[in-house]
């Protein structure tokens, strides 16, 4: 889900 | 990962080693603003929280601590080291950048994704990268003569911030609910601040002149 989206860019 | 975006990290990788490389050779930061590099410092500090706790591959966590280490190392260069310190223009480098940091967190705190912490934090991270190379700008206005290094140093890192635009026009069109508005806007407006240097950059790499800014 959006809620615990990781942010894979650094 | 795309093409788009590991030109983009490649490119703020060399940025960084160009400038450490800059330090640790020729043991000057002429030209350098030790704001802008505590800003960076700050920016990774407040986006790498989740370091320890979110693992998504070996080249993200090693990217991270390179970037980490970087620019506190640089930090701590133009602070501490006894040489390099003294080539450090502190006098030329007055811009306010804790002006910087504030309205960013507030901006966070205001708008962001998710209001947790880390996603605060990482919102912050996101604004103020986005206006961290003001000082340094404005120092090379001041100080008008730009060595080589310096030049590319900024150009890179101008660079990495409009191929990662072209990554996030990748993504949403190859990825469903790829949509990160904040990221995006944030993103352009930091390109967008570069864009007279590049132009100035470009002008002075076309007709073979040394780099030199209107005052």
């Amino acid at each position: 889900t959006v809620d615990d989206y990781i942010h894979d860019e650094l | 990962m795309n093409i788009f975006r590991f030109a983009g990290d490649m490119t703020h990788l060399a940025s960084v080693l160009v400038l450490l490389l800059k330090i640790h050779t020729i043991k000057s930061c002429a030209g350098i603003s030790l704001k802008t590099q505590e800003l960076y410092a700050l920016v990774f500090a407040t986006r790498y929280l989740d370091l320890f706790t979110d693992y998504i591959s070996l080249y993200n966590t090693l990217m991270k601590l390179i970037f980490l280490g970087s620019s506190f190392s640089i930090v701590w260069y133009i602070r501490y080291h006894k040489i390099v310190r003294r080539s450090y223009d502190k006098d030329q480098d007055t811009f306010r950048h804790y002006f910087l940091v504030l309205p960013c967190l507030l901006l966070a705190l205001l708008i962001n994704e998710k209001f947790t912490f880390r996603e605060v934090m990482w919102t912050f991270s996101l604004y103020l990268e986005a206006v961290a190379i003001l000082p340094q700008l404005v120092l090379l206005q001041r100080t008008r003569n730009i060595d080589n290094l310096t030049g590319q140093y900024v150009f890179l890192l101008g660079a990495y911030r409009a191929l990662y635009i072209l990554n996030w026009i990748y993504r949403y069109f190859t990825e469903p609910h790829y949509v990160h508005w904040i990221t995006w806007i944030s993103g352009l407006v930091q390109t967008l601040l570069y864009a007279d240097f590049f132009y100035y950059y470009f002008q002075s790499w076309k007709n073979n002149v040394k780099l030199e800014l209107p005052a």
